[in-house]
């Protein structure tokens, strides 16, 4: 009961304080009801968030909430507490900068299909992964101004590591999805790519910005984003499918959490009101 | 004498210590940080003549000047002349997780107005 009572005692359990006619009980009640939905409006909200127990706060937002908040400076040494999420945290200092609010989606893994054999790069044959989000919680008010894709990528052990030049590269590359035809085939457009080593446990951070930009302010059909990882020792190589965590079911550790380490889409916007979310110190 | 100055100075405008705990109207359950944050308040007098310290505007400087013939023209008001923004965490009516910057969240400064 504790968990889900609100500022507003549940009807029929409240009872009227002693000598309170049932009226002014009534009236207290609805008084209370209309200072807490104003409050929640003041939030930016239309009724009492309730959230379901598998909701997730991502370390990445925890994170720029410390770090802007000023919390991490007051813990001190923020970087003895670092866990395998806090490597390669930068704070992104230019998308704050114009932005007084930043979201956190994860993919809608029900409404995504398997993994895609060779459909966005073409000719590949390494498999791409197709990621859905809905943002239809962003409020219209809200200019986005810059949209992150954020992918964690994991050292492959050093005894099964090979030696050789580009044995330990691999390169991710990030589309738009346009169109999708059909399930095997997507038109894409390639909006950012990397390559990496993978003798390294951190996260990587892919601008998608053009494309979220599309989906909300030019009301574009959102058909989602596409994710390919090449092992460019090739697709047959140990390593392909091993180092970059773009799927629940790959390799998965006991005790290993998939909604922390699942890719995650960060809008950075402004509704106009107040001030960016500039660093500050605490007080 | 120096006990009745002191009594005097703490009855006139200033900023006073007011922590609101979200857990106290059960929205911890969905604000995930901070917990509770020092918002502060302001109150006190706005006595005649207005100190330079209180912020004063000068229709508040002529409003207590005029109260001080006519006590039916109150007295400038007790109010924050400078406020600062808050952060806060926190999970909306769709389970997204969203950080915000709300704007005149903490009382910096307080001035008869």
């Amino acid at each position: 009961e504790r968990s889900h009572a609100s500022l507003i005692p549940e009807e029929g359990k409240s009872r009227a304080p002693t000598g309170l006619p049932a009226a002014a009980h009534r009236q207290s009640h609805e008084l209370l009801r209309d200072f807490e939905t104003t409050l929640l409006h003041m939030f930016g909200l239309q009724r009492r968030p309730r959230p379901s127990r598998s909701a997730v706060v991502p370390q990445y937002l925890l994170d720029l909430y410390r770090l802007q908040s000023g919390e991490a400076e007051e813990a001190g040494a923020a970087s003895a507490t670092a866990g395998p999420h806090d490597a390669g945290f930068e704070y992104p200092e230019r998308s704050t900068s114009r932005a007084n609010t930043v979201r956190g989606f994860h993919h809608e893994e029900h409404l995504e299909q398997l993994p895609l054999e060779g459909s966005a790069a073409g000719e590949s044959s390494s498999p791409s992964f197709r990621f859905l989000f809905n943002l239809s919680s962003i409020p219209e008010e809200e200019l986005l101004s810059t949209a992150e894709l954020r992918i964690y990528r994991e050292r492959v052990d050093e005894e099964e590591e090979e030696t050789g030049g580009d044995e330990d590269l691999h390169r991710i590359n990030v589309y738009e999805i346009l169109k999708a035809p059909h399930a095997s085939q997507l038109i894409t457009r390639l909006l950012d790519t990397r390559l990496v080593r993978h003798n390294s446990t951190r996260w990587e951070s892919f601008d998608v910005s053009p494309a979220v930009l599309r989906w909300t302010r030019e009301r574009l059909p959102n058909h989602g984003l596409a994710v390919e990882v090449l092992h460019v020792g090739g697709a047959s190589s140990p390593h392909q499918g091993r180092h970059v965590r773009v799927s629940r079911s790959l390799h998965q550790k006991p005790g290993e959490d998939w909604g922390q380490l699942r890719p995650l889409l960060v809008t950075f916007g402004h509704d106009g009101k107040g001030h960016p979310l500039t660093r500050r110190a605490k007080r | 004498s120096p006990k009745q100055r002191g009594r005097k100075r703490n009855r006139n405008c200033r900023r006073h210590a007011l922590y609101v705990d979200f857990s106290d109207v059960n929205w911890n359950d969905w604000i995930v940080a901070p917990p509770g944050y020092q918002a502060y308040y302001c109150h006190g007098d706005c006595p005649f003549p207005l100190a330079d310290h209180l912020n004063s505007t000068n229709h508040a400087i002529v409003q207590t000047l005029v109260n001080s013939v006519n006590t039916n023209i109150p007295k400038a008001c007790c109010v924050p002349t400078e406020l600062s923004a808050i952060s806060m965490l926190y999970l909306d009516e769709h389970d997204k997780v969203v950080l915000k910057n709300y704007q005149e969240m903490v009382v910096e400064g307080c001035g008869c107005r």
